[in-house]
């Protein structure tokens, strides 16, 4: 009994040593700063009541100020959600790996596309390009034009209305040419057209895709983790690539994203050029995040 | 009762959630709290009004006030100017393009002669784009080759429209990064030498905090308006609040699909409608 009194003694002691006006005021900024960086307020808000909670119980270690221990456990937190290392995309060693690039329109996926086939040829893989971009003027020669100076092979016909068949066929023509990697990019959607979220469920279905990357773009605000929770329903997301982070944006919207799916971030784009594809680094991509 | 600014603050703290998750960028977000404190705080209410429905009501009628302020009769302006010369400008991907085929189909369907000016030269497809979307609304391209000076062609597409008596020039220039000074002073020499009667920055309405470097990065080349696309896609459009209250140029329309009838002219009840 004696025991247990000067157990919740000691605890109120410690409490008393803890400056909560100065945690809570740390928390504050740093809910500021993933706001500014457009992580999903909901997530900021689970996040900083985390990271209050463990600043507040854990012991503060030797020689460490009470705020770098905060942005310590912001740093874990964070890494919780993208891995504590860059992530490879697994590539089967015994038959075509078929990658299926989806996302949402404008956000990269043809630019991607070119790139991520760059990287894996650079490596000394052979890699097929298949446009099913059935909807998007000129995507076929988008794609042809980007990746032509680099000899790497684009299956495509501006002039087939039928994604599906396309896809299919695109993949089967690789497939048959013994091609260590086959990457099917698709026409951009938002999870309002339900015609075309139908139309990637059936290439997802015709292609059986190794992995089905969400291409997010990186300047996109609250409506990310909605938007990937849909694309997740339609086809599980393997995994994630962020663009235009050469732009402002800090890449918020693509962390809420992988929060919701699960799916690891593996690459990131920080340019229009082929070669401006980076494996992603979760350090220094939270470090960004937090300014 | 009196409006104090604990009131204010305590009753800000949830509207200003609202805002954020409308996609509202945080800094406007910010200054728009600090302008209604200064405007209603002090303020003398009957006692039997509700503090927080002031407050609200008072927040609804500032934004309301943002989002209306000065319009462009866009069809007024161009028979006013033969030819009518309009620039697209805007970060990568955020539907330039794709508007200016919308709005060609608009203004073609009114009656007026249109030209499209070819002036992405570098991005990957971007002409066959252009090329394909002027077919299918039937306006000609005036195009050099990929490579080429973008300023250039637009010269020559204004000399084409002088010399067959067209009413409107639609220059497309290649998407940028709001943070790349060569590309920025690039948009700003195409604008030096086309000399265009109304500049459009294209925004993506799914753009969150960044959208407010972008509106100013690009409000420095000089833009008279802009158009936030790809509403459609579940965006809540806080973005428009965010441009204009950074660049004090109106919204002229909003993108609703990749139809040539998906442009909109922009209605500011919508974006209330999402916060309210
Ligand atoms: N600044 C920058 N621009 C990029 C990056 N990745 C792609 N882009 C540009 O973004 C624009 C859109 O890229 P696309 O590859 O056409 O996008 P998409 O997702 O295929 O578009 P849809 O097929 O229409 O849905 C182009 O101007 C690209 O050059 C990047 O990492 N940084
Ligand atoms: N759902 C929807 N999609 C749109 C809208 N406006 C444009 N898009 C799509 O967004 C994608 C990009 O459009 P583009 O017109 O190529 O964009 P851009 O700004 O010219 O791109 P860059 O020149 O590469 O910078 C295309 O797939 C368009 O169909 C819109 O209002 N709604
Ligand atoms: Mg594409
Ligand atoms: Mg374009």
């Amino acid at each position: 009994v004696l025991g247990e009194a000067l157990n919740k003694a000691l605890k109120k002691l410690t409490r008393g040593v803890v400056d909560e006006k100065l945690i809570k005021e740390i928390v504050k900024d740093i809910q500021r700063a993933l706001i500014a960086a457009d992580v999903n307020i909901e997530l900021v808000f689970q996040l900083s009541k985390n990271i209050e909670k463990r600043a507040f119980e854990e012991k503060l270690p030797k020689g460490v100020s009470r705020k770098e221990h905060i942005i310590r456990i912001v740093y874990d937190e964070l890494t919780k959600i993208l891995g504590e290392k860059h992530e490879q995309i697994y590539l089967n060693p015994s038959e075509s790996t078929v990658l299926l690039m989806v996302g949402i329109q404008g956000s990269g996926k043809t630019t991607t596309t070119g790139k991520l086939a760059r990287f894996f040829q650079k490596r000394g893989f052979k890699v097929g390009i298949v446009c099913s971009d059935t909807w998007r003027p000129g995507a076929y020669h988008q794609l042809q034009q980007y990746c032509s100076p680099h000899n790497i092979e684009v299956f495509g016909d501006p002039d087939e209305k039928d994604a599906i068949k396309l896809a299919k066929e695109g993949v089967k023509y690789f497939r048959k040419k013994k091609y260590d990697v086959i990457i099917v990019d698709t026409a951009g959607r938002h999870k309002e057209e339900k015609g075309l979220i139908e139309e990637m469920k059936k290439i997802s279905k015709a292609v059986n895709p190794n992995e089905v990357i969400l291409v997010i773009d990186g300047t996109i605000g609250q409506q990310a983790m909605p938007q990937a929770k849909a694309f997740s329903e339609a086809t599980p997301v393997g995994s994630i690539i962020v663009t235009k982070l050469d732009g402002s944006a800090k890449g918020g919207g693509a962390l809420s994203s992988a929060a919701m799916t699960k799916a690891k971030i593996k690459f990131i784009g920080e340019g229009e050029k082929i070669d401006d594809l980076e494996e992603f680094d979760p350090k220094k991509f939270v470090s960004r995040l937090l300014g | 009762k009196t409006i104090t600014e604990k009131d204010i603050d305590s009753i800000l703290s949830d509207l200003e959630l609202i805002l954020l998750q409308n996609d509202v960028s945080l800094k406007v977000t910010e200054e728009i709290k600090e302008i209604l404190k200064k405007k209603i705080s002090g303020k003398k209410i009957n006692l039997l009004e509700n503090k927080r429905a002031f407050i609200k009501n008072a927040l609804k009628e500032a934004i309301r006030e943002i989002l209306s302020s000065e319009k462009i009769d866009l069809i007024e302006r161009i028979k006013a100017k033969k030819p009518f010369v309009i620039m697209f400008v805007g970060f990568n991907g955020t539907g330039k393009t794709t508007t200016i085929a919308k709005l060609g189909n608009i203004l073609k369907k009114k009656g007026f002669s249109v030209v499209f000016s070819a002036s992405d030269t570098f991005r990957a497809g971007s002409i066959e784009q252009l090329e394909k979307h002027a077919q299918n609304v039937g306006i000609r391209v005036i195009k050099h080759r990929y490579g080429g000076d973008p300023a250039a062609v637009a010269f020559d597409a204004i000399e084409h429209a002088k010399a067959r008596n067209i009413d409107v020039v639609m220059i497309d220039t290649a998407g940028r990064s709001e943070m790349n000074k060569n590309l920025i002073e690039e948009v700003k020499k195409v604008k030096r030498i086309a000399k265009p009667d109304l500049t459009i920055f294209v925004a993506d309405a799914l753009a969150g905090n960044s959208i407010v470097e972008q509106a100013e990065k690009f409000s420095d080349v000089g833009i008279d308006c802009s158009v936030l696309t790809k509403i459609d896609a579940d965006a809540r459009g806080g973005g428009a609040l965010s441009i204009i209250f950074v660049t004090g140029k109106p919204v002229l329309y909003v993108g609703t699909g990749q139809g040539y009838d998906d442009l909109k002219e922009f209605d500011p009840e919508l974006i209330l409608k999402n916060i309210f």
